[in-house]
């Protein structure tokens, strides 16, 4: 039969050969292969297009993760997005292009520099509230980035914006001091406006490697995620690695960046995702 | 940690007087996952992972080791071998100005890198001048000018509205006014599939011949880095690399399958976000990271 290939061991190391380069990673692809090799065992896949199916399928059920059911802002109360993440891995950008996005759909939208220490973080946020019609709440450099937070809060409860998105620096989960600042900024959120921040999103980027689990675990743990954004899919790496952290930490992936520019991000599609991982 | 793994392996094996095919072929298998969990590119660990039971079949097990510390000794002194010898640094030759160029995807580390290496050469005695060459990302310029600033180091006044290889000519003929005898140019980043951006990059490298043409990497790429690294130098003949990033947790396997793919020298690498994060690569060191 055509394409109804006996299923042999060359076909399995084929398929951990995808796996791995597609950053999946050492654990997540043994996880997927031993679930394999089991119905093979039990003849329950009798050809490789069976398997690949199977397999398709298995890594869709990690990636099947629901949003968490947080309760969403009070009437009258922005919707506030805290985006965090490790440096260079598209925050800023992605918050120009989902900003984009929430004033297609009319809101109201400010963004918050809460970068404070990198040189030009607030100037290229400005550059990006400009190109999408939002308001800028910057400070001074230098200044302390949960008091950047605070006031922009207060500023927008009283403008009545819809969307708050906060930027914040780029910073390395293994920095204690760092990961204690975000959580200052995250306390800060909470006690400004009780609920917020309504959503915190892990940028990370598709053509990082396993270094991704240890990124979404320490900024679960500090500060806790209810969202992925995966960025720079556009280029030749296919993302694996959030296969095994959407499994593992229970946090769905809700856009993909695909380039720089403002309409460059999309929800995210598993099965367009997991077919890319194939092709 | 492997030394660990690779002991418990050879318990279960008799004889351990030499590294045999049948007691080394579980060892090898730990010694391909840690690999792989390191970052390190499936086909490199293949290679890899071959050239070291060819060189560890038959040996004999010193008496002070273990099977397992012995086999870690071969794995690291080929891990350090494929790394290349310690670096021998910038290499400028000719009549200055001379130019060293920064390529690499977005967000790698570029222009904080270019910051950093102004610093570093001044330091060693030279007079640099940081060319933004970056005309797309917003406040691009504005970030290598506040960071030149922080150093004293004067900035090539960019005019977004130029081409960047006409940018990077100006610089050159501005340099001697800078009385300065380095160029640091700070492009942008753009995917290695980029056909129009990497034209640009050669054309920017045809008008004014670099002494260097550095990658910066980020040390927690994956599988991706061999395609990024073999594109980024099947056009512009890269002469160096610097990984950036390196003080975090990343295992920074990467750095073997960009050697491995380029054969060219990491020289630097980035351990911090502060100008003065800048350090001299060494391999030995990389291929301890490595293991774990
Ligand atoms: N190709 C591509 N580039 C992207 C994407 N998202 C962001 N970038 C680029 O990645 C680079 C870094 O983006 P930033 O938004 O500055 O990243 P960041 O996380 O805010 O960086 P820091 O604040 O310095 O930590 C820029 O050159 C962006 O244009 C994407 O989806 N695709
Ligand atoms: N932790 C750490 N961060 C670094 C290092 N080098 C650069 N960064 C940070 O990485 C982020 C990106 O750095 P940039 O210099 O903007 O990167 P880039 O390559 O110029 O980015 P594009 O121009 O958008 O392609 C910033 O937050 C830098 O501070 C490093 O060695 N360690
Ligand atoms: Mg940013
Ligand atoms: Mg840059």
């Amino acid at each position: 039969f055509l394409g109804k290939k006996e299923i042999t061991p060359d076909v399995l190391d084929e398929l951990e050969e995808v796996l791995f380069t597609s950053d999946i990673g050492v654990e997540t692809t043994q996880e997927l292969l031993n679930s394999i090799r089991e119905k093979v065992a039990r003849k329950e896949l009798k050809d490789t297009e069976k398997l690949k199916a199977a397999l398709r399928d298995h890594i869709l059920s990690f990636l099947d993760i629901p949003r968490q059911d947080r309760p969403g802002p009070a009437s009258g109360e922005p919707l506030v997005i805290l985006v965090v993440g490790v440096n260079g891995v598209g925050k800023t950008t992605t918050i120009g292009k989902a900003s984009h996005h929430f004033r297609s759909q009319g809101k109201n939208v400010m963004l918050v520099a809460g970068d404070t220490f990198r040189a030009a973080a607030e100037e290229q946020l400005s550059i990006w509230g400009e190109r999408v019609g939002a308001d800028v709440v910057k400070q001074a450099a230098g200044a302390d980035p949960s008091a950047v937070v605070f006031d922009a809060l207060t500023a927008a409860i009283s403008r009545k914006s819809d969307v708050v998105i906060i930027d914040t620096a780029g910073r390395l989960h293994t920095k204690t001091n760092l990961m204690e600042e975000l959580k200052k900024i995250y306390r800060v959120t909470a006690k400004r406006l009780p609920g917020a921040p309504h959503e915190v999103w892990l940028v990370l980027d598709a053509t990082t490697g396993q270094n991704a689990i240890s990124q979404a675990n320490l900024f679960n743990e500090a500060i806790g995620v209810t969202g992925i954004i995966l960025t720079k899919l556009d280029g030749t790496a296919k993302g694996g690695i959030v296969v095994g952290i959407s499994h593992q930490f229970r946090i769905p992936i809700i856009y993909i960046g695909i380039g720089e520019k403002v309409e460059d991000l999309r929800p995210f599609e598993p099965k367009e995702f997991v077919k890319a991982i194939f092709d | 940690s492997l030394t660990e793994k690779l002991n418990a392996v050879f318990k279960k094996v008799t004889g351990r007087g030499r590294l045999s095919e049948s007691n080394i072929q579980d060892a090898l298998k730990e010694v391909r996952l840690a690999l792989l969990e390191a970052d390190v590119n499936y086909k490199v660990v293949k290679k890899l992972v071959e050239d070291i039971r060819v060189r560890a079949v038959g040996q004999e097990v010193l008496e002070s080791l273990t099977p397992g510390q012995q086999l870690i000794k071969i794995v690291n002194e080929e891990l350090t071998r494929l790394m290349g010898e310690a670096n021998k640094g910038l290499q400028f030759v000719g009549r200055t100005p001379h130019a060293l160029m920064l390529v690499g995807l977005q967000g790698s580390g570029k222009t904080t890198t270019a910051a950093k290496l102004a610093r570093h050469l001044r330091k060693h005695g030279r007079q640099p001048y940081l060319v933004p060459a970056d005309i797309y990302r917003p406040a691009a310029v504005d970030q290598l000018e506040k960071l030149g600033a922080q150093i004293n180091i004067p900035v090539h006044p960019t005019d977004l509205g130029k081409k960047p290889e006409d940018i990077c000519l100006e610089a050159l003929s501005m340099a001697g006014k800078a009385s300065a005898d380095v160029l640091i140019i700070d492009t942008a980043g753009r995917l290695h599939i980029d056909e129009g951006l990497m034209a640009e990059l050669v054309r920017i490298k045809q008008r004014i011949n670099p002494a260097e043409i550095l990658l910066v990497a980020d040390a927690m790429t994956g599988q991706d880095a061999v395609n990024v690294a073999k594109d980024f130098n099947a056009a512009l003949d890269i002469t160096g690399i610097i990984l950036t990033k390196m003080e975090g947790d990343a295992r920074g396997g990467a750095s073997l399958s960009i050697k491995a793919v380029t054969g060219k020298p990491i020289k630097f690498i980035g351990v911090g976000e502060k100008i003065d994060a800048l350090e001299p690569f060494h391999p030995d060191r990389m291929a301890s990271q490595i293991l774990g």
